[in-house]
């Protein structure tokens, strides 16, 4: 059987993309 | 060809994960190569009953990562409000803040999940806490254009005073 596997969990870069303040 | 209990949480297979317990029970806080236990891929993936199930054969939901992740930032990152007042209620703290920059709060703010914001700040997190990049809840809010949340920030703001 085919086993699907989830990839590792991860966070996001919270300000990815946004000017540093 | 069998599943890692991290997979088998994370997939929901509550059954498989109690079969794999009674062999071995310290599966249940058994951390991957990241870090990251059960419990955390169960939350990471929006599974609620894995989440409860779990806590209730005794999974600890104060465990860190390898970069401090929490089955709580995991939760609120991805917007699953209801696995996030479940580890509100096991006395989480609420304000981890891990190598990312990043609080529950903020994550919950940057996935622009409104209900995950409101259960937050109902239990008291803690508004103040910036990012690495030196962006509080609100800035970020403005800053990513999540108008219902900045409405949510600014209510309880006025609720304070």
């Amino acid at each position: 059987s085919q086993l699907s596997l989830y990839t590792s969990p991860s966070l996001p870069n919270i300000t990815l993309g946004l000017p540093a303040t | 060809d069998s599943l890692s209990i991290h997979q088998l949480a994370a997939q929901g297979e509550v059954s498989q994960v109690a079969a794999h317990l009674s062999k071995d029970s310290s599966l249940l806080s058994r951390q991957d190569e990241r870090g990251f236990t059960p419990l955390m891929w169960a939350a990471a993936f929006g599974e609620k009953a894995m989440v409860d199930f779990l806590l209730e054969k005794g999974a600890d939901p104060k465990t860190v990562a390898r970069e401090r992740e929490s089955a709580l930032t995991l939760a609120s990152s991805g917007g699953y409000v209801d696995i996030v007042e479940s580890l509100l209620g096991h006395g989480v703290d609420i304000d981890t803040y891990d190598w990312n920059g990043g609080t529950p709060l903020l994550y919950a703010v940057r996935g622009n999940h409104v209900k995950c914001v409101e259960a937050l700040l109902a239990k008291g997190a803690d508004m103040t806490i910036e990012s690495d990049s030196g962006y509080s809840p609100m800035a970020l809010a403005v800053a990513l254009g999540h108008k219902k949340i900045q409405k949510v920030l600014e209510d309880h703001i006025l609720k304070l005073y």
